[in-house]
Order: C-alpha cells, then structure tokens, then sequence
C-alpha cells in the first residue's frame, strides 16, 4: 500500500493551488490516486481516512467529482519541490520539511506543524 | 538476508548476489549477498555500495564503500564529508565504533544512513523522507528491494523455518537453546527474534544473535513512529506463537 505517495503529491499540488478550481482539480488527483491503491489498501486505516478526508475536502469546496485534475508531477520534481530547498533558517544545503506539512506516518495526526514523514529500510543476518 | 522494507513488510530473502536495495536521483544503495552456509538458500550480505549523488552547490557525488572486514571510516576518495563545495556539513562520514559500526548523515537529503559489520557479515539502515523513498519507483521501473521487497522466487518463506524448527541441521544449536540465546538480546518474540532464531539454526554462528539485536537498536534509532519498532506476523502455529 502506497498511500503516502497519493499524500504527497496531494499536499504539493493542493498547496500549489492558486484558484477554486485548482484546489478541485488537486482533490480530483487525489482521489484517482487513492483509487488506484484501493486493493493494495483496504486494510490500511491511512487510506480510509484520506477516502474520507477527500470527501469532506470536496463537500466543503464545493468541487464536482467529474472534471479536470491536476498534473501529477514526475518523481524529479517531487524531489527538486521537497529537498534542498533554500531555508533560511537551516541554511541552503538542509533537507527542508517546506510543503510537507499534513503528511504523517500510518496517517497518525502529526503533533506539530512542519513534520517531516520518514520511511525506515533495514537489511541484516541471514 | 531479512529485509524490513520502507512500508514494513518484513521478508526473509535470497537474493544472492548484487541487488539494488535504493535507487533514486539522489541516493544508490546496492548490496551483495553470498551463501552462508551449503545446502541451504540463505545468504548474508558481504558487500555495500552507497552512492550520494552530486547536489547543486551542496555536496559531490560520494560513494561509500563497505566489504567484509572493510568498513572504512571515509568515503572511497578518503574525505569524509561532501568536499569542497559541502562548507555547511551537509554530507559526514561518522565512525562510530571503528571497523563495525559507521552512520553517513545526509542534511541536504534529510538522510541517515547506518552501516555494521557484526561477524563476517554487514547490516544496513537507511530513514529518509517518505516523499525521497518513494521517488524514482515507478518512473524508472527497476527493483528497489527497499522499496517493493525481494521478489517472491527470491523469498524464503516460514515453512522452512518451521522445517528448520523441526530438523535442524547438525551443526545448529537445539531451537530450545536457539530460542534461549536470541531471548538474551530480544525478548520480545517478533520478527526481529524469529529471525534471530532462524540464522542461529541456519548457520550455528552466534554473531548473528548479535546483528539482529543491532538490526533492531537501529530500528529504535531511526524509525519514525516508535509505536511501531517491533514487527509481529499472525500464525496458527504454537510453536511461534508469542
């Protein structure tokens, strides 16, 4: 199940929205990419929250479920959005949490703002 | 080796040879795994290659480089850091116990990296930024074991444990006493023990008691949702049950 990855591009196209209609077109991606993950997913309590949180999000929007969406961005461009980005804070050469925000671990509701999800990979014995 | 990959499935894999385990524009990661023992799949890893793609005015391309008996405290050019243009210290090389114990700390991709020697063989852990570890996944579609796991003709499933629970080979331990050893270190029975328990079988060598427990103080260094550190699988079988 891959849902953080419909999160993520999700929180970047939904922050880059500038209009109505982009923040609809945000959630319409966002649900097609939730969609797609629904039978890798559907033990997973993330993805359930998002199907829900993209329901509310479109209700409160007033955004119709059939219209266009918003380009999904190559994996480059993801990275180029989320890393190294100029901070002024931490200096220009540090991994910048910057339009992450909202996207949490096992869709737990993250304590603070500007929280970073990580992943974890380990290899070991035999 | 066992494999916790970044969405915490937990396999036992084959995988003998040279198998990317990170494969993005910013970070490589390649191990290799040979036999540990005859007549048996299980392989253990000998060798890492870490690549740190080069990174605007941050930091150059940096490989590290790690082999049985060779954990060098630099990268494969000597420095331990990203070079000249790394002046805020974006990129270090940390020996932390020399010849066995390495972490490569990435700022600028919001990387840690840990690398052991424990016995002849190496462990790896990586925690990087889920938006980093997926990147590159479908685009460029090649295997990333960390990413989607080993592949299933390349897993060793538990019904060779079990098998292994009920006949082990000469020179292993009895799993009571297999059991008992792995429990020293990790009492918890999850993932982490079991696997624990099925090199003990496999191989008799008590060092891998040892890299399971370092397997699992890396988890607890470096994995994002504490909640979650050990991994447990539901079975019907008694003996595994915990």
């Amino acid at each position: 199940c891959r849902i953080l990855k419909c999160n993520s591009v999700f929180d970047m196209t939904w922050s880059a929205a500038q209009t109505p209609a982009g923040l609809c077109a945000a959630l319409r991606s966002y649900s097609r990419c939730t969609k797609a993950m629904a039978k890798m997913c559907r033990g997973d309590l993330a993805y359930h929250a998002a199907r829900r949180g993209i329901d509310d999000l479109m209700a409160q929007h007033n955004c119709s479920k059939d219209g266009p969406s918003a380009p999904s961005p190559t994996s480059d461009e993801r990275i180029e959005e989320h890393m190294g980005r100029e901070d002024p804070a931490r200096g220009r050469c540090s991994f910048s949490p910057a339009g992450l925000e909202g996207v949490y671990n096992d869709g737990e509701v993250g304590p603070e703002k500007g929280r970073v999800a990580f992943s974890y990979c380990g290899l070991f014995g035999d | 080796p066992h494999l916790r990959t970044f969405h915490d499935d937990f396999q036992t894999c084959k995988v003998e040879g040279a198998w990317p385990l990170v494969d993005n524009g910013r970070l490589f990661v390649q191990v290799t795994n040979i036999p540990v023992v005859p007549l048996s799949s299980a392989t253990a890893s000998n060798k890492l290659t870490i690549i740190f793609k080069s990174f605007g005015e941050c930091t150059e391309q940096k490989m590290y480089q790690a082999e049985s008996g060779s954990l060098p405290p630099a990268f494969v050019d000597g420095s331990k850091n990203g070079g000249p243009r790394d002046s805020t210290g974006s990129l270090r090389v940390l020996e932390l116990v020399p010849g066995h114990h390495i972490e490569i700390r990435a700022r600028h991709i919001g990387t840690t990296v840990v690398v052991r020697q424990v016995g002849r063989y190496l462990t790896f852990a990586v925690r990087v930024p889920s938006v980093l570890a997926e990147a590159g996944s479908s685009e460029a579609g090649g295997l990333q074991l960390c990413l989607s796991g080993c592949p299933a003709l390349e897993r060793i499933h538990k019904e060779e444990y079990h098998a292994l629970l009920a006949r082990p080979p000469a020179r292993a331990p009895a799993p009571a006493t297999a059991r008992a050893r792995c429990k020293e270190r990790l009492p918890v029975e999850d993932l982490y023990f079991h696997s624990c328990v099925f090199d003990l079988l496999t191989t008799g060598d008590l060092n891998f008691t040892q890299a399971a427990y370092a397997a699992f103080e890396d988890v607890r260094a470096l994995y994002p949702d504490k909640r979650h550190l050990n991994v447990y699988r539901s079975t019907t079988d008694p003996t595994l049950r915990g």
